[in-house]
């Protein structure tokens, strides 16, 4: 069982980063495939967010933090994605680096709920 | 109806001092029936304290006490956290030119004219001086510094020759200490701005058997300081309330998610104690 | 027996950083209890690596990595202590900090460890 | 007997012109028999490179081959590394005062002298510049464009009326470049100085219809750039050859660790070219 969830949390974190990257590389090279990952990479994390709160114990504030922290990358990229369609290159600069900055600290406390499960 | 969920921000996680804070914080956490997530740099780093009050918008806490250091780095995060609607309030350090809501402290520069007063005192307006700070780059420190310097300097007897930075640490104060010694062996007396700085300065002292003739007046009163006045290894020390600051300031987070009115700046109480206050 | 990799993985990730902070707060204290605490995480470690080699597949550069970091800290432990005795206080200065800043590669390279076990 | 452990540690790690330096290591590690570890910052990022570096040290690899950014923040890295017997060879950019064994890369001035020449020609003497380069910090960039302007400021007719950052991305060389336009609306011509800028430049002078009035030359040569050449829509680019560098840094580390002699300076081939070299 815990395994499942190390496995979940991972997925979590994956799908993030694949997001963020499909998002990026869609910016700069507006490939359709870019923004194919995009999508994909957010059904994705759709589909494991439910499963997060199933699996891992709710009452944890990590956990708590951890949904809010994916909500926040989400709000971000929606963001950068109506700047973009507008052309608004200050407003899709800056939230494309915040996108960013959350992947990277989704990465991190995914690997902190991974360490807390393996230290109690 | 949902916990609040306030994030208490310490300059170093495991510093002595911060632990205080926190556990004044954490009795506030039970009375208020709030959570408070303590987290922040493992060592004191700029960018980790910022990077920490990032984390902290991203996870949408509901309030963010934190040190605020100084302008520069730290107006422009509590500035987003307080644009996302996340009220911010300082402890022990304030930012008084961000948006942050609130302060929660000593109020430093008068902390530092205590200091100087007390060090003219014991010294008989007469003293070679070398200041141990904690931080360079802090706006608390760099007001007791200050407060300190405009209170000793209409003294023609007291001299400030030297300053150095410890970077909050028993191993730096000690370490700078040596230097000015090096540099200025003529220095009759130190002034220490943060915890662990007389501590430092104390332990190089001994170790030159300068104890008695060396004035030490330092800040903060962890048992090891206190320890160090009753066997007469320092002189003085300049009091904080570190346990309060951590109290009131989730109080205060309590009633401003409340949409309660909060008094701006709530200064807890600073003097200087001697050994005679200890006994 | 993924799972015990991680715990094994994790347990070395703690008693490197516990190492270290009893060696900080001996230097600090010079009360023996954290002394006692150094070297009885140091045995763990001990203990720990030959399980690390025969557990984790030994062809990972990652891994070969990891035990090279865990020499290097216990080196620069030592530095730390000889130093101390020396009362040579430069010297002890900064190669403690050498030792945490070891001891916070071996907690990142610990997770990254986790993680590629879990996305492959 | 074991196998090498080199690490190379790039400027950023998906960067494309760094992803064709590790293409030339790959080689070298077949060839060789060497093991040829790839890592960096995610995103450019001085501190990060250091840290990178330091972890290539505490993991005792056998060399490092890494950028050498600028010498106040690498000379102490790079040092630490020789003296604990792992040696150091730069690449693409050189830090000259450090104790590296051996540089190999672009002459990095003569590179700006190439570019400013080419702008003389091409512009007939007579052009308003701006330049959009990688990065402040960073001596490879300052070669560039201390080469490029110690050329063209013997010409009368060539100013230089701004120079920006670009932090090595498209979207930074995009909006430094619209800034220029902005403060400058009288600028003629553009020089780049790193892989991404000549795009990012290209895209605003497309968005303002500049496209056939504005001179821009540019660095490297990513397929992107080979096309807006073919397209007219920049004028010259200046190449470097970064498979050659991975290649030859690994060959040259491996002559280290075999206790061979090496040159200490390693030019790669650098030269401008424009739309007929590509015909
Ligand atoms: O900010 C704190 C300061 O107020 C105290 O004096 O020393 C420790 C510091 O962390
Ligand atoms: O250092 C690299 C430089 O040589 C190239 O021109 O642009 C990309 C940089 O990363």
């Amino acid at each position: 069982v815990i395994l499942q969830r190390f496995f979940l949390l991972n997925e979590v974190s994956q799908s993030t980063d694949e997001a963020y990257k499909g998002l990026n590389a869609y910016l700069i090279e507006r490939d359709k495939k870019d923004l194919e990952r995009y999508e994909k990479a957010l059904r994705d994390l759709n589909a494991e967010m439910p499963l997060l709160k199933e699996k891992i114990n709710q009452a944890d504030l990590t956990v708590q933090n951890y949904e809010h922290l994916i909500e926040s990358f989400r709000e971000a990229c929606s963001i950068v994605m109506r700047a973009y369609q507008e052309q608004d290159l200050d407003v899709y600069s800056s939230h494309l680096i915040e996108a960013e900055k959350i992947s990277g600290y989704i990465q991190e406390t995914t690997l902190k709920l991974i360490q807390k499960e393996l230290t109690n | 109806k949902r916990t609040y969920h306030f994030v208490l921000v310490p300059e170093e996680m495991d510093n002595d001092y911060w632990r205080l804070v926190e556990k004044g914080a954490r009795a506030a956490e039970k009375d208020f029936g709030v959570t408070v997530e303590y987290t922040g740099p493992e060592k004191a780093d700029t960018e980790q304290h910022i990077k920490t009050i990032d984390m902290a918008i991203a996870s949408k806490a509901d309030g963010i006490i934190t040190q605020g250091l100084n302008e520069k780095a730290f107006d422009p995060i509590i500035n987003k956290a307080m644009q996302k609607g996340i009220p911010v309030v300082t402890v022990d350090t304030d930012s008084p030119t961000s948006e942050r809501i609130a302060y929660v402290g000593t109020d430093n520069y008068y902390a530092g004219v205590l200091a100087g007063k007390a060090l003219i005192h014991d010294t008989k307006g007469k003293a070679i001086v070398g200041i141990i700070t904690g931080r360079f780059d802090a706006s608390h420190q760099r007001l007791r510094v200050q407060g300190f310097r405009d209170t000793v300097k209409n003294v023609p007897g007291i001299k400030i020759v030297a300053i150095e930075e410890s970077k909050i640490t028993r191993i730096g104060a000690a370490e700078k200490a040596s230097k000015i010694l090096d540099e200025h062996p003529d220095v009759t007396a130190f002034y220490g701005t943060s915890a662990l700085d007389a501590i430092g300065i104390s332990q190089v002292a001994e170790k030159r058997h300068l104890t008695s003739s060396l004035y030490i007046i330092g800040f903060d009163t962890l048992p090891e300081t206190l320890n160090l006045i009753r066997t007469r290894k320092i002189d003085a020390t300049v009091t904080q309330q570190p346990y309060e600051m951590g109290y009131k300031s989730v109080a205060l987070m309590r009633d401003i998610v409340e949409k309660k009115k909060v008094p701006e700046i709530t200064n807890t109480e600073t003097r200087v104690i001697h050994l005679q206050d200890l006994l």
